[in-house]
């Protein structure tokens, strides 16, 4: 059997919403030594999601034997937008499940609510992606990353990024014209969230699509800074660290021809 | 214009 309880239900809620116009159908996969966790690629094949929720994000975790949720994220969404972010959220299910419970319990009134999800047999593929190491790595603030990639949109379907020891330079060249931001590496004392960090064994130049970056940083809501570890010619990492676990996202390069 | 890559260029399926 699994039971965990979320403290606010806003967690799982950010979660979701992060992933779910990337990926329709997930499995979670739910064992008591990791928690929860996800590997899910989006229908192109280009984006890569892998979210672990350690044991450590719930107030209460247990899972008796490993499980598989076969999830449509629509659907949990349209149940988890019926508790309140600030609701306690317990998701439980049978050893053999066939439906997800998903209860919502008010903290100041005696309200609770319960719904049942239908589970999915979901056959995908599951890639293996081994820790290596990176060019270089920039952590910086989530948000100020999303207006980067929202923004740059608007100029072009192509975003490149190129490290250096002193900057971060996002560049978009489209129809109408260019632009450019340019980011410098910096410590903010008072508030080390807002601080640019810069780790660089070699430059990099790389390009990625505009509609992929977009879909990523909606996971802002859930962490306040965003790291980027990039490689030159190889797949990026972008990770919002969870209070205990983290969402990756795996984004493939565009070359040029 | 750049070509987007797949991610199975650079990783096996398990």
């Amino acid at each position: 059997m699994l039971e965990g309880k979320f403290e606010e239900a806003s967690l799982l809620k950010k979660v979701i919403e992060s992933i779910k116009d990337s990926v329709k159908l997930c499995n979670f996969n739910c064992s008591q030594s990791k928690g929860i966790t996800v590997q899910a690629i989006d229908d192109s094949r280009v984006l890569l999601i892998a979210l672990k929720i350690d044991s450590g994000s719930f107030q209460e975790f247990r899972c008796d034997r490993d499980l598989v949720l076969g999830l449509d994220l629509e659907s949990l969404s349209k149940i988890l937008k019926q508790g309140n972010n600030e609701d306690y959220l317990t998701i439980i299910a049978e050893d053999s499940p066939d439906s997800l419970l998903v209860v919502f319990e008010d903290k100041k009134k005696d309200r609770i609510s319960e719904f049942s999800l239908k589970l999915m047999d979901i056959d995908s593929d599951v890639l293996t992606i081994d820790d290596m190491e990176h060019d270089c790595s920039i952590t910086m603030p989530a948000y100020e990353f999303a207006k980067i990639a929202r923004d740059m949109k608007t100029l072009s379907e192509s975003l490149q990024i190129i490290i250096t020891k002193d900057s971060v330079k996002f560049n978009a060249e489209g129809q109408i014209g260019s632009g450019s931001i340019i980011l410098k590496p910096h410590t903010d004392m008072e508030k080390p969230d807002e601080s640019i960090k810069i780790e660089l064994n070699q430059p990099v130049v790389l390009t990625f699509g505009a509609k992929y970056l977009n879909d990523i940083v909606k996971a802002t809501a859930l962490s306040s800074t965003v790291t980027i570890k990039l490689t030159d010619k190889a797949p990026a990492l972008f990770e919002y660290r969870l209070p205990s676990g983290y969402l990756r996202y795996y984004l493939a390069p565009k070359f040029d021809d | 214009t750049p070509i987007q890559n797949d991610l199975t260029e650079f990783y096996n399926v398990a």
